[in-house]
């Protein structure tokens, strides 16, 4: 059987908040080292890569490697039954058709329990390569959200590139064009509010920003995301989550004919 | 003019 329990319920509604409207459904691989999760969206244009480790849950045990076909749409529907505030307890028979979710609100006078079907998905899996990339800058989470909600409304696509000045979101449109520049700043007092930039050659790459701009449903995840580029590879977005583990979005890029 | 790549042209099957 698969248990996992969680105090920090609100971690879980916000993970499937920043999930569901880029991938509608995708498989919760379980094994005895936690949980993971990869998906593409529907164009095949991006991947998320979402892994939970064992050891960051409050109790988790997996007798048996299970791959549970979860519809995002309806988790969610689910977990917004949970208070912010609840414990919750995800629990699978050996091969069920269901997982059920358990909350518990702090205070044990109301437990809930949810039967959420589960699918079955057939999924292609990529293999990602572990790799240095070119440039990785860490930035406040909203920062972020910030420059891609803004570039939205200007363009489609921004030209990131980082060189030793820093990192510059640049697109254009209708209404004219935007250039956003950060630089290395480790000057406020706290670390999630610093910009570090870590660049070991110039690179510039083009992406769409509706794609950016979704993976920015991750920002109450994280106080800083990390963004890692080389040159016509996809760029990575990576939010940590606490111990428990990390959310990475893969987005190929645009490249001239 | 620049064209949407697939994220599999970059990944392989793993």
């Amino acid at each position: 059987m698969f248990e996992a329990r969680i105090t920090q319920g609100s971690v879980l509604k916000k993970l499937v908040e920043a999930l569901k409207e880029l991938v509608t459904e995708g498989n919760f691989d379980v094994s005895n080292t936690g949980l993971s999760l990869q998906a593409m969206d529907s164009s095949h244009v991006c991947l998320v890569s979402l892994t939970l480790r064992e050891d960051g849950f409050d109790h988790f045990r997996c007798d048996r490697n299970m791959a549970m076909g979860i519809h995002f749409g309806n988790l969610s529907k689910i977990l917004k039954c949970a208070g912010n505030e609840d414990t919750i307890t995800l629990k699978a028979e050996d091969n069920a058709d269901q997982l059920t979710l358990m909350f518990e609100a702090p205070s044990q006078d109301r437990i809930s329990d949810f039967d959420l079907k589960l699918m079955s998905i057939e999924s292609e899996h990529l293999g990602i390569p572990d790799q240095d990339y070119s440039a990785e800058v860490k930035l406040p989470s909203s920062e972020y959200q910030r420059i891609v909600r803004d570039l939205t409304s200007i363009g489609d696509t921004v030209l990131i590139s980082a060189t030793k000045e820093g990192i510059k979101f640049s697109t254009s449109g209708d209404v004219g064009t935007a250039n956003i520049t950060l630089r290395h700043n480790t000057t406020p007092e706290k670390p999630e509010e610093q910009t570090f930039i870590d660049l070991k050659e110039p690179v510039a790459l083009t992406f769409a920003l509706r794609y950016l701009n979704n993976f920015s449903k991750a920002t109450p995840l994280a106080p800083q995301v990390k963004l890692s580029l080389t040159k016509d590879l996809p760029i990575v977005v990576e939010y940590q989550v606490g111990e428990l583990g990390s959310v990475r979005f893969y987005l190929a890029p645009k490249i001239d004919d | 003019k620049s064209t949407q790549r697939k994220i599999s042209a970059f990944f392989g099957n793993g």
